[in-house]
């Protein structure tokens, strides 16, 4: 059965999109079978594997969240072997503002996976920066969520905001979602902001805190202007090299549940 | 009359937040009258001014949306002189829902502040980063935009998205509004990504792109966790003489206009 994980975080920029892509590229090369779901309007995730904007017209995860298109409808092969996505298509923008008015709005994305994921191992949905019905769809639809947590002191803010939503969402419409992991990203040992903060996470949250931290690298931002993730981009840099481990403890993780 | 500027970008840590903070502070370091509106339910332009989660509890940008309040029942000084504020309450976050059904949803913004505004030169609006209702009511409500833009190829593809949303705003709900420039963020000399990013943006939007490049400087991020923006918290590092210079050119565009 395949373990759905939103990554979410309502703060912007904080890496959700980069983690998810390259994340999602490591589990493969580990011979995991992965599906990344595009549901942010801006189509970053899309964009980053190389998808070019105009085989996103139409379908994609709008398909799937206001036309009840099913997985086998919507799903790319992406250039990495073993790794799907269904994109983000331009509708996605109005797809919030349909959803209001529609009957179990929070529920859309949940009911066109259900049953429907067998040939994955791991379902990575890409999250907008906002806690509104797009990412609502996600955190119901998803077994745990996976928080990219950037080393700065608005991102640092938020978290627990987001925390209340999640107790909030579990409340009402998702008794079993856990909090997969916080990953703290955009790392730089020079700035002593990111010590400080990370002291903060890993005092708050614990073991929930990966202990893999993803450094602050240049060739991690060029990678998605080439349409690769930094695995396929520049395997031996220090940001490909982090996603490695991981994709690594996160496997570890979910062995030991 | 005041001059109403929203800080917008859908793409999220380009740096609207830190934009208005640090560009409102200078302008009323030049004895400019100015406002800030907290549009944003992070509420980060609030805490970055000083102003205590407690002290935000109830009102602000909420009560102008959805409750029909005056800015002088919600506005609050903060510790600048000639810089006042409309803090963003957690409230907020429920409000895009709340406006769908309502009347006039777009305009709700822009009827608060109609005529009220006689005592401030300039008014700045925090944007959340989304192209929902909460950005759309800072549009019609504008006369015009400024649009922060990171250095990097993910804000960069963003752009031409919010052109187009632009275009459709100014011929839908508001005829007048404008791109009053864009300024690119956090530039660091030593990434080649940066001058590329600048190339595209200048060649593609010309002299609508500010001259003044604001630098990635630690400095800047420590700024809010002392809840002053970096013109006090560090008047003479490079991000603070950046948005100085930012200001100089603001007010002689608006000059020229
Ligand atoms: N480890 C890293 N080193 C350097 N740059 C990074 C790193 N991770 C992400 N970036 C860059 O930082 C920017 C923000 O990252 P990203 O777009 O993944 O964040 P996001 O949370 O998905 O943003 P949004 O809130 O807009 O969806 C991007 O330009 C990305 O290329
Ligand atoms: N010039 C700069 N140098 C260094 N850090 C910066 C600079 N400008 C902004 N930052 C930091 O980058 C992060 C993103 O900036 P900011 O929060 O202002 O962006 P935003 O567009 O308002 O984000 P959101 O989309 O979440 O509203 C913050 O942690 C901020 O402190
Ligand atoms: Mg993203
Ligand atoms: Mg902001």
């Amino acid at each position: 059965k395949a373990r759905v994980i939103a990554v979410a975080n309502q703060k912007g920029g904080v890496g959700k999109t980069t983690t998810a892509i390259n994340l999602a590229t490591a589990l493969a090369a580990c011979d995991e079978r992965v599906l990344i779901i595009d549901l942010d309007p801006q189509g970053n995730a899309s964009t980053g594997l190389g998808l070019d904007r105009m085989q996103r017209t139409r379908g994609g995860s709008y398909s799937l969240l206001i036309e009840g298109a099913t997985i086998a409808d919507v799903v790319v092969e992406t250039d990495i072997p073993g790794l799907d996505i269904v994109p983000a298509s331009v509708d996605l923008v109005g797809a919030e503002l349909e959803l209001v008015n529609e009957g179990q709005r929070e529920y859309r994305l949940r009911a066109a996976l259900d049953g429907r994921l067998g040939q994955y191992d791991y379902v990575l949905i890409d999250c907008p920066p906002a806690l509104g019905l797009l990412t609502l769809n996600a955190l119901v639809a998803a077994n745990a969520v996976m928080v990219p947590v950037q080393c700065e002191f608005f991102a640092l803010e938020g978290l627990s905001h987001l925390m209340r939503t999640l107790q909030r969402i579990t409340r009402a419409f998702n008794a079993s979602l856990e909090i997969q992991g916080l990953v703290l990203t955009m790392y730089d040992r020079r700035n002593k902001l990111c010590g400080s903060v990370e002291n903060d996470v890993r005092g708050f949250f614990g073991d929930k805190v990966y202990r893999t931290v993803i450094p602050r690298n240049v060739r991690v931002s060029e990678a998605p202007s080439h349409g690769k993730p930094i695995l396929v981009y520049d395997t031996r840099c220090q940001g490909a090299q982090a996603y490695i481990k991981l994709a690594g403890e996160l496997l570890r993780r979910e062995r030991q549940r």
